[in-house]
């Protein structure tokens, strides 16, 4: 089973897009999923318009079981969604002792016959977010091409070291995603050669700039479905077939 | 004295550009301005470069001197960096009993020379951003041209009318930042229109799609430095304008 944290504290950087996509390919290519929204933005409920009751923060901290609360968006792919509430079991598990990391592993601990679980992050530093890198064995790092969001690809980098070392628990970036990609911009080529330098072949195809993305969140489709021909299909399709192969 | 929160829960809506080129336009026309940056990531002192020690974090709950934790970026506009460090202040001020919402407010009591006080969000639900909630009269919502970021937007709203009914604290919106726009996407005409509907005229000019402004993050310059002639700057002035004349 695979355990995939997509994290990257910049705001905007492409986390929830990747996350969901790569989850919505790899169901679709008949591989079993959990999508898990860490995000009190609870973005991925909205995308798809999840009818909802139990969410994150019930499984979390008001020991509900899993079944309740993770919902079916087709017959491989499961996600348990977020909301406001999110943040009240950021306060439940700040004030916890021993044990406050490993909540969200002990929540999860039932989710055996997945291929994949997935980990939406939100762009923080908070102790969520640090439970997710403690149950999960891989990254998924999206990265705009802009200055502030190679700051915060580094920063990851950071905070992925600190656990290794600190807590000894290795998660290994297994994917760099470039978003928000415009080959006409000179700006997206330097960061791209910026990853590249820095990341090798973590690196993916860049998922290129395309509105059909933004526009298939108001849709309430997966791109997938929304635009099945455009570059955002394709470009997510490539992720999901090297994730299929790595 | 103009005390404004920059505010929207969405990632990468635009808080920090927003937030960081009023300051330097209104400092530029000669106002006195101090800028706080409230987020961890501390994009504001990476952008100008700003060599600093003490910061947001030693203000808040070591009792640093306001003094000891601002530095002029021109002879106009004081900033407040952050970076890391301020997570560490989100856990203390959890900690504390009453008065926990009013650190800031109590931290910055001393600026009384100021025209106008900034204040940078992170993309967080957090009590550092309800202690800005709580110190400030005014909010200026950024919301990039997407579905979710207008959700974002709405949620600004919700916590607004909380803290107004549930902590009697009236913090009006004075201005709605439309960002990224690019009038070729229908879906940009689209959620400008959504917001004009919701907000009238406390939406600005809309702040075009313009890569100088990513550019100038990395050159470590304001837009009017870096791109005086660009769409950026000519878009940034005339909200620094609007700023003057509200
Ligand atoms: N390649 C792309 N081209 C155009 N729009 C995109 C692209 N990728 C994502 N978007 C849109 O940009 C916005 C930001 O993307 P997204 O929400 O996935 O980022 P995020 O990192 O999850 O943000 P947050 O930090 O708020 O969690 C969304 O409205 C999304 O639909
Ligand atoms: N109008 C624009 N055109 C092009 N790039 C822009 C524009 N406005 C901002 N940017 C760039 O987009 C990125 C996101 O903007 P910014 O950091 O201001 O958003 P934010 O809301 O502060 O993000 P966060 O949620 O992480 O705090 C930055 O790299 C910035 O330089
Ligand atoms: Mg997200
Ligand atoms: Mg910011």
């Amino acid at each position: 089973m695979r355990k995939i944290v997509v994290i990257n504290q910049k705001g905007g950087a492409g986390k929830t897009t990747s996350a969901a996509m790569l989850a919505v390919g790899l169901s679709r290519k008949g591989k079993k999923v959990l999508l898990v929204d860490l995000d009190p933005q609870g973005n991925v409920a909205v995308w798809f318009d999840i009818p909802y009751e139990k969410n994150l923060y019930h499984l979390l901290v008001e020991n509900a079981g899993f079944d309740e609360c993770s919902y079916p968006l087709n017959n491989n792919l499961l996600v348990t969604p977020s909301d406001k509430t999110l943040a009240q079991s950021e306060i439940v598990m700040a004030g916890m002792g021993e044990g406050r990391e490993k909540v969200l592993s002990k929540a999860l601990a039932p989710v055996s016959n997945a291929d994949f679980v997935i980990l939406d992050c939100a762009p923080s530093l908070n102790l969520i977010n640090l439970n997710a890198m403690l149950y999960s064995t891989e990254a998924v790092v999206p990265v705009s091409m802009d200055y502030l969001s190679l700051v915060g690809a580094r920063e990851v980098i950071d905070n992925l070291t600190w656990v290794r070392d600190k807590m000894g628990h290795e998660v290994k970036v297994s994917m760099v995603i470039p978003t928000f990609y415009d080959k006409r911009d000179r700006k997206s080529q330097e960061v791209l050669e910026t990853l590249s330098r820095h990341f090798g072949d973590k690196v993916t195809t860049p998922v290129r700039k395309n509105v059909t993305l933004a526009e298939s969140v108001g849709a309430h489709q997966d791109i997938f479905t929304y635009a099945p021909k455009s570059y955002g299909a394709e470009d997510y399709m490539k992720i999901v077939d090297r994730a299929l192969n790595g």
